[in-house]
């Protein structure tokens, strides 16, 4: 040993790149596989101090075929901010008409029914294709009853529902409990009651409201249970809080005449349907899948009322009709805003699903709404944070209330076509 | 991008004349009509064009 210590010479070289990068991953890997070890020895421990409630927050592995297995490991979120921020880049301003152009003839853009008609007016991808149209381009069915297309699309898919099942295409089903979120909204309140005084003033209603019971379907409720639900021990709670804008003086009156025409459900028909003796009800779906080169604002489809938005910041897969067949339960998966709500003939919602090429879902009367944001992650934690205050489990969404919006609808008035936000890129 | 309508509505759905619609047929149910689609797997649609209606 002393010899070869002695006689041995020394000769420094460089390390080759290839063997540094894989030295650092190596490390970088021993660190991640620490931190992971270190994180559940931490959540293992906390579940055993709060006897297993504890909030769990997992990411979502779905199951699939390779291709999905391989989309769920990719980073879809941040891929999606990155695309944003890319589309947002400006274009030189020679170069936009072409460039839209070019897209247009891809995707397939009208380009005659876009209000602008100076393209170089929209500085990015991002404007474009959060475009506007020419009035009157989408006129709206004559038919009263009729409920309206919410978006330029293609129909996926539409059914009645059975046993709370909605059939996705080539027949895989999924649960509304998975869709919707399984508790019963903050806000449940029934239709008004067709009445033989159509003149009755405002000022009646709001005293009516103020009335220790109320007579619904010859049921008598108390108010906190008409409006909350019944208050339970086994009842969870989630963070609410008001996020209305007010709502127009035109809006409110359609609405209130158009569910003062219907039969809707009472406050127990949260996602059931309600058969009455005068009515027979039953729950319907329909699916819409909006195409890159489509007017991307969606619209009312109805005159109704939203009662309470939630937040489900899931994942981004992309919602292209051969992965709606291919993932089972893809909408259930991915990031979505769910507005429950009701309407002439009773409950109604209305969920806008987001993609990975259009990750951030615009409402327009909801002032904090963020989604595909890095602030998702703290809606989301809010919730976790108040399940975890009152034991409760966390019930996987953000949710917010209108009741602010009109005083005399609790929630936000929609009349039939009316733009109620769109889709924007990233 | 996609969105989904959950949504309830009453049930049945009116004769047609054909099937005999009229004042003595059908039931109470069907005088009053129900739920109705008018779109198909595939259709494109735009908005304010009916998809269905009661």
């Amino acid at each position: 040993l002393r010899t070869a210590l002695r006689d041995t010479k020394v000769v420094w070289k460089p390390i080759p790149i290839g063997l540094g990068i894989a030295f650092l991953g190596g490390f970088q890997f021993y660190r991640t596989q620490a931190r992971h070890n270190e994180e559940e020895k931490a959540r293992q421990q906390q579940e055993l101090e709060d006897g297993g409630k504890a909030p769990k927050r997992q990411r979502i592995r779905p199951s699939g075929p390779w291709q999905v297995q391989i989309m769920s490991t990719l980073p879809l979120k941040a891929m999606s901010r990155i695309w944003g921020r890319f589309n947002e880049l400006e274009i030189p301003y020679y170069l936009r008409v072409p460039g839209f152009k070019l897209y247009g003839w891809i995707f397939g853009v009208n380009f005659d029914e876009i209000n602008e008609p100076d393209l170089h007016v929209f500085p990015n991808l991002a404007s474009f294709f959060y475009r506007t149209l020419k009035p009157g381009a989408r006129p709206l069915d004559p038919n009263p009853n009729a409920l309206l297309s919410p978006a330029d699309g293609k129909v996926i898919q539409f059914g009645t529902i059975d046993n709370g099942e909605v059939e996705q295409v080539k027949g895989v089903t999924y649960s509304l409990d998975a869709l919707l979120g399984s508790q019963k909204p903050t806000r449940a309140t029934p239709n008004p009651k067709p009445s033989a005084d159509r003149s009755k003033s405002a000022d009646q209603e709001i005293i009516r409201a103020d009335e220790e019971f109320a007579q619904v379907n010859g049921i008598s409720y108390t108010l906190p249970n008409l409006f909350s639900g019944p208050e339970s021990k086994d009842t969870p709670k989630t963070a609410t809080e008001d996020q209305s804008t007010p709502a127009r003086a035109s809006s409110e009156q359609e609405v209130r005449d158009s569910l003062a025409l219907g039969d809707g459900g009472t406050p127990d028909s949260w996602w059931q349907p309600v058969s009455t003796s005068a009515r027979p009800t039953a729950l319907y779906y329909a699916v819409i899948y909006l195409a890159p080169g489509d007017y991307h604002r969606f619209h009312s489809p109805c005159s109704w009322v939203v009662e309470s938005r939630r937040h489900f910041a899931g994942e981004l897969f992309s919602v292209s009709p051969y992965l709606q067949r291919t993932l089972p339960g893809l909408f259930t998966l991915n990031e979505r805003v769910v507005l429950l709500g009701r309407w002439r003939y009773g409950f109604f919602s209305y969920t806008p699903v987001g993609a990975t090429n259009v990750g951030s879902i615009k409402i327009n009367f909801d002032k904090e709404l963020r989604t595909n944001s890095l602030t998702t992650d703290t809606a989301a934690d809010r919730a976790a944070a108040a399940a975890a205050e009152n034991k409760q489990p966390y019930s996987g969404f953000a949710e917010a209330t209108y009741n602010g919006a009109s005083a005399l609808l609790h929630g936000q008035p929609l009349k039939r076509g009316e733009e109620m936000g769109g889709f924007q890129l990233g | 991008s996609t969105i989904v309508l959950v949504f309830e509505a009453p049930k049945g759905r009116r004769p047609s004349f054909d099937e005999g619609w009229g004042e003595a047929s059908g039931t109470e149910e069907d005088r009053r009509g129900g739920w109705r689609w008018n779109i198909k797997p595939g259709q494109y649609v735009q908005v304010g064009q009916a998809i269905g209606w009661v």
